[in-house]
C-alpha cells in the first residue's frame, strides 16, 4: 500500500490536527532511518551516501529536540524514514521521476524520501552538480512536516539554489520546525565565558570571550550575537579542552585579579588549572602546583564534589555551591569566609517569595554578554540582581535572585544529537 | 553499481540519462502548474475517473473521462484551453511564489523558473489550495551582544583586579575565526 504525500496519515503516527497539513508531525523523538539496499545511487560510494544522510539528519537534530539514528538491522516496517535513489518509475513509487533536470527528489510527510538518480548528485562543497546534502536536508524537512517555504535563505525553498558552500538551517526554519516539535531543553553541567587576551597587529592587548555550555562529555559554543550555537556543535569535551575530564566537569571558575588570571575546572574531588596559552590543562603551573589537585588542598574548607561555582570579582570571593549550601572562599586570605557555609536561600534570597532554585544547582554563570550572574537548575535560570540595579534600589537585599525563566527563552537552539551522530 | 562483464567495462551501457521534458509551451506549463498545485486538477469524482458506461439523464452513454480535460456527454473531448482563466491564475500564483513579475503570461522568466531543478513535492499542499507562503514577519533576531564592554563600577577598596578600578576593559564576544576552540569539521 504505497503511501502518498497528500493522503498519508499512517495509523502508526499521530496527527495533531485533521486536515491541516501543517500540523502533521511525528509523535516520538527518536526516529530511525535507513538507505534501502535496493535504492543505492550509482554516483557516490555507499559510505558517502550514508555519511551525507547522517549529516543531513544531524543538522535537523542540532536545531530540534528530535534525534535520528541509522538502523540497518530492524525489520523495514520499523524504520520511520526510508531513503532511496531511483530513475523513472522507481521503488514502487506512484510519482515517476522525469530524468535529468527539474524534479530531483520528492518526499512524503512522515514517510520516505526518493532521489532521482538521473540527477548529478555530489558530495558537499564539491562546487558543481547538485549537493546531495542540501537536497537531503530539504527533503527531510518535508518528512518532518515542513511544506515549501518561499523565503530567500530558507532550506525549504522548492527550487535548488546552486551549491552555496556551508549552507545551514537559518533562524526562521529553526522556529518552523520547533513550532512542530518544540524547543530544545535540558540541564547543563556548567556554563562559562572563556576569556583570553590577544595582542592586535598594533600591539595593543584586547580581551575576548566565547561562551560555552557543557553537558556531560559534550559542549556547545554559543554565539551570543547570532542567538544560536556554533554550527556543527555539540562536540566532545576532549576535542576542545585538552586534559580536562572527557566525561565533563562540575564547575568552571575564572579567578581574575591584578595578580591572578587562573581558570579552573572542577570534577569530583579534584580540580585542574587550564593553560590558555597552550590550550590544555596544566600538569604543573608556574607556582609549582601539580594537577589534578584535590579541592581540599587548593581550597581548604570547601567540600567536594561541588555542584557548581563562580568567582565574584566585586568581593574577590569564589562561591562554591553544594546541595542547599554555599561556601564563600576569599582568594586573598585563601580561606572560607567566616559565617559560611550559608543556605543558598539566605546568601542569594528570592526577590519573589518562593521563586528560588533552593539548592542542587547545575551551573552558576558569570556572563559578560549580559554583565550578570545566572544560577541554572534544570531547564530554568535565575539572574542575580546587578550592581547597578542594587544602587537604584538599595532596599533590595544584595545578591537577590530575580524571578526564574526558561533557559530556552534566553539561549536558543542548544540541542542534543544522538550519540551515534556526535562524532562526525 | 552498473553491471559489466568485459574486463574493461566496455559493455557497461553508459546510457546518457534521459532528460526531463522541458517546459516549453502552455501545455507543458499547465502540467507543471497542475503537478505542483497551482492549478486545481479538474475535480472529477473518483467513480468517474475511468472509461465506463454511464447513465446520464436516462440515457446510456459510453464515456471516457480523462483527467485534466473536460468530458462531454458525447465523449468528445473538448479542449480545456477554454480554461484560460485557470491557466492565467495558476501562472500568476507561481510567479508570485517565485518572486517573478506577476504577468499571468507564460513569459521567458517564468519558463526559466519552471525548468530549474526543484523538489517534487507540490508547492501548495492543502486540497483547499491554500498557498503555503512563509508569512513570517521576517523579524530579525536582535543581536544582543556586539562586544559588550565590561565596566566594573564596584567601589572595591584597593584595585583587587584590573576591572575593579575605574579602568574599563573592552571584552568582546569573539566569534571571529580566531576563537581557539576547534569547530566541528563542518
Amino acid at each position: 500500500q504505497k503511501r502518498h504525500l497528500l493522503t498519508l496519515l499512517s495509523k502508526r503516527r499521530s496527527k495533531q490536527e485533521a486536515g491541516n497539513l501543517r500540523q502533521i508531525a511525528f509523535s516520538k523523538q527518536l526516529l530511525k532511518w535507513r538507505l534501502i539496499g535496493e535504492g543505492y545511487s550509482s554516483q557516490l560510494s555507499i559510505d558517502d551516501q550514508r555519511y551525507i544522510f547522517k549529516l543531513a539528519f544531524r543538522m535537523w537534530s542540532e536545531v530540534s529536540p528530535l534525534d535520528f539514528v541509522e538502523d540497518v538491522h530492524s525489520p523495514l516496517a520499523e524504520i520511520d524514514i526510508r531513503l532511496g535513489f531511483g530513475t523513472g518509475r522507481h521503488l514502487g513509487c506512484t510519482q515517476a521521476f522525469d530524468g535529468a533536470g527539474q524534479e530531483f527528489a520528492h518526499a512524503w510527510f512522515l514517510g520516505d524520501i526518493h532521489f532521482d538518480d538521473d540527477e548529478h548528485f555530489t558530495a558537499p562543497n564539491t562546487g558543481y552538480g547538485i549537493s546531495l546534502l542540501k537536497v537531503a536536508v530539504h527533503e527531510i524537512g518535508h518528512v518532518l512536516g515542513l511544506p515549501h517555504i518561499f523565503r530567500p535563505g530558507s532550506i525549504m525553498q522548492p527550487s535548488y539554489l546552486p551549491q552555496d558552500t556551508g549552507f545551514e538551517i537559518d533562524w526562521l526554519d529553526r522556529k518552523a520546525i520547533q513550532k512542530l516539535y518544540g524547543g530544545c531543553r535540558g540541564h547543563f553541567s556548567t556554563v562559562f565565558d572563556w576569556i583570553r587576551k590577544e595582542r592586535t597587529p598594533y600591539g595593543e592587548v584586547v580581551v575576548r570571550f566565547n561562551t560555552y555550555f557543557m553537558r556531560g562529555g559534550w559542549y556547545w559554543m554559543y554565539e551570543n550575537r547570532n542567538n544560536r550555537t556554533r554550527y556543527g556543535d555539540p562536540v566532545a569535551v576532549q576535542m576542545g579542552w585538552h586534559g580536562v575530564p572527557s566525561n565533563g566537569v562540575d564547575a568552571y571558575v575564572h579567578v581574575w585579579t591584578w595578580t591572578t588570571d587562573a581558570a579552573y575546572f572542577f570534577k569530583g574531588t579534584q580540580y585542574w588549572r587550564y593553560d590558555g596559552e597552550n590550550d590544555e590543562a596544566f600538569t604543573e603551573d608556574s607556582e609549582g602546583c601539580r594537577y589534578p589537585r584535590l579541592i581540599s588542598e587548593g581550597f581548604p574548607g570547601v567540600p567536594s564534589p561541588i555542584d557548581t561555582a563562580f568567582y565574584d570579582r566585586r568581593d574577590s570571593l569564589i562561591y562554591f555551591f553544594k546541595g542547599k549550601d554555599v561556601y564563600a572562599f576569599h582568594v586573598g586570605t585563601h580561606a572560607v569566609v567566616s559565617g559560611y557555609p550559608k543556605k543558598i536561600r539566605e546568601a542569594f534570597p528570592a526577590l519573589v517569595p518562593g521563586d528560588h532554585p533552593v539548592g542542587h544547582l547545575d551551573a552558576a554563570y558569570l556572563s559578560y554578554t549580559h554583565n550578570a550572574v545566572f544560577l541554572l537548575k534544570g531547564t530554568r535560570f535565575w539572574r542575580l540582581l546587578g550592581t547597578r540595579e542594587q544602587r537604584l534600589k538599595p532596599s533590595l537585599p544584595r545578591n537577590s535572585l530575580l524571578p526564574g525563566k526558561e533557559v530556552d527563552q534566553q539561549w536558543f537552539d542548544i540541542c542534543d544529537v544522538h550519540k551515534t551522530n556526535l562524532k562526525m | 553499481e552498473k553491471i559489466f562483464h568485459n574486463r574493461d567495462h566496455s559493455d557497461v551501457d553508459v546510457h546518457a540519462p534521459h532528460h526531463a521534458e522541458l517546459i516549453v509551451d502552455t501545455d507543458t506549463a499547465r502540467q507543471f502548474l497542475s503537478k505542483y498545485g497551482f492549478l486545481k486538477p479538474l475535480r472529477l469524482d473518483e467513480s468517474q475517473s475511468k472509461e465506463a458506461d454511464y447513465i446520464l439523464g436516462g440515457e446510456r452513454l459510453h464515456m471516457r473521462i480523462q483527467e485534466g480535460r473536460s468530458a462531454s456527454r458525447t465523449g468528445i473531448e473538448t479542449d480545456v484551453s477554454a480554461n484560460i482563466p485557470d491557466l492565467i491564475s495558476g501562472l500568476r500564483q507561481f510567479q508570485v511564489m517565485s518572486g517573478l513579475p506577476e504577468t499571468g503570461v507564460f513569459d521567458d522568466a517564468t519558463k526559466a523558473a519552471m525548468n530549474k531543478p526543484r523538489c517534487g513535492v507540490p508547492d501548495r499542499l492543502s486540497p483547499t489550495g491554500s498557498s503555503v507562503k512563509d508569512n513570517s514577519t521576517g523579524s530579525s533576531v536582535k543581536d544582543n551582544s556586539t562586544g559588550s564592554s565590561v565596566k566594573d563600577n564596584s567601589t572595591g577598596s584597593a584595585p583587587a583586579d584590573p576591572v575593579a578600578s575605574n579602568a574599563t576593559i573592552n571584552i568582546t564576544d569573539d566569534q571571529s575565526d580566531r576563537n581557539l576552540k576547534p569547530a566541528s569539521p563542518r
